[in-house]
């Protein structure tokens, strides 16, 4: 991260949206102004208040090519999303959006929340990291909104500036129990297990849950593996004490916390034909030492032992895993059983008899 | 700066020239005025925004360097603020 100092002496700060862009209903840009100042608020003791008229700290307007007094100047569509100016008067902590792009509240054109969180990140004191996955990293990437956007480098370096927040419970996402968690909205990119863990894969988080007792921690993927995208879409591990992660068509293999040397390689290393783009989901059945692979509606089948490719496959999952009729999200063993996810359901399978046990929630596992 | 010749058209000259000047150019310190501001040689600032990326720090505009440039971003400099 980078810093530029000395920040705001003060931690009440207002903040004034002086025009809006006709791309969004004013209710949206409002929400996502609002939800964007939060994200730095659960992060230190700043705390935003906004304002109708007359000078705020932080004044947001939407702006086209050269504007006001402005030293900058935009660039039409593309290009320049926004800038912002550090902490200061007059023009200082104030932030411009470039009307020339198509802002939304989605993954379409620039989602304006991410955008506002990383240049309030600026009007608060932070410069630009290099950290491909800080939210202060210069160019835009899309995350899901429903991922907190901050990552350890964001939170470092606004706490350096301004601490964290005062004897107030940390206001950072609670602990895995909390109803995020166990809410209704709970899906999984990718499962696998690791010893007597099962790890939980979602954007840029992992839940490990010790399935003997309660417990479950939520940590960032980046702090295990820095090296790994967030996202993942598939996991599983092998015979070896080692876990493969896949996403596209690049998998990574971990042993304990070192990514070996070497990856990712590409997936066709290991048996899939070209036009394989991406793994939907993979289990290792420790009692037969083959990995099933579930692509679409079909799967393949890898000897762990011959480290290839079975032949006869791929085959239709609905016909070797009856009641497994939807795209398979994510797998994993677990006492001999399978469990299959996908979306908010999971089923309990035996691959022995064939058969569907019983359908539970997605998250049975988080002792909701 | 050696653009490579049959990528040598204005465009890629425009881009490089447009990125560097608007995220890589140190302001000139108002205090030292008076003197000889040393502005870094194109090349150089290519070099130190190859490194803040994290590609081959060659001095030169690769396509790898080039794609980055065209990449929606944010515009605040990356340096000198």
């Amino acid at each position: 991260y980078g810093v530029t100092l000395p920040g705001w002496k003060k931690n009440k700060l207002t903040y004034r949206i002086v025009n809006y862009t006709p791309d969004m209903s004013k209710e949206d840009v409002d929400k996502a102004i609002q939800r964007a100042f939060k994200v730095w608020s659960a992060v230190t003791p700043l705390i935003f208040t906004r304002i109708h008229k007359g000078m705020a700290d932080i004044m947001i307007s939407f702006e086209t090519k050269a504007h006001g007094h402005c030293p900058r100047y935009f660039d039409g569509p593309l290009g320049v999303l926004a800038h912002a100016f550090p902490p200061g008067n007059g023009l200082g902590g104030d932030v411009h959006f470039d009307e020339d792009e198509k802002w939304t509240t989605g993954s379409a054109g620039f989602n304006l929340f991410l955008v506002a969180a990383h240049e309030f990140g600026h009007a608060l004191g932070l410069s630009h990291s290099n950290d491909q996955r800080a939210l202060m990293f210069p160019n835009y990437a899309y995350i899901s909104p429903s991922e907190f956007p901050l990552s350890p480098d964001d939170i470092n370096g606004i706490q350096s500036i301004y601490g964290s927040p005062q004897n107030t419970p940390d206001k950072r996402p609670a602990s895995p129990n909390s109803p995020k968690t166990c809410g209704s909205q709970m899906t999984f990119d990718a499962i696998t297990t690791l010893r007597r863990e099962v790890i939980f894969l979602k954007g840029r988080h992992l839940w490990r849950v010790y399935p003997d007792n309660s417990e479950a921690e939520r940590e960032l993927i980046s702090a295990f593996w820095p090296t790994l995208p967030p996202a993942i879409e598939a996991a599983y591990e092998n015979l070896k004490d080692q876990i493969l992660f896949f996403k596209g068509n690049n998998f990574w293999v971990i042993s304990g916390y070192q990514v070996l040397l070497g990856y990712p390689k590409n997936i066709n290393t290991l048996g899939f034909p070209k036009g394989v783009k991406k793994i939907d989901a993979a289990v290792c059945n420790k009692n037969t030492g083959m990995t099933d692979f579930f692509v679409g509606d079909k799967y393949w089948r890898f000897d762990e032992n011959s480290q290839s490719m079975e032949k006869g496959y791929p085959r239709l999952i609905a016909n070797d895993f009856p009641g497994i009729s939807q795209r398979v999200d994510a797998v994993f063993q677990q006492k001999g059983l399978f469990y299959f996810f996908h979306g908010l359901k999971q089923w309990e399978f035996d691959p022995i008899a064939k058969k569907v046990i019983q359908e539970m929630k997605s998250n049975s596992w988080f002792n909701c | 700066l050696h653009i490579h010749p049959e990528e040598d058209n204005k465009e890629v000259a425009k881009l490089l020239q447009d990125y560097l000047n608007k995220f890589y150019s140190v302001d000139p310190d108002p205090n030292l005025l008076g003197w000889k501001i040393n502005a870094e040689s194109t090349a150089e600032k290519l070099q130190k925004m190859q490194h803040f990326f994290g590609l081959k720090v060659t001095g030169k505009p690769d396509n790898e360097t080039l794609e980055m440039m065209k990449k929606p971003r944010c515009g605040v400099p990356d340096v000198g603020l």
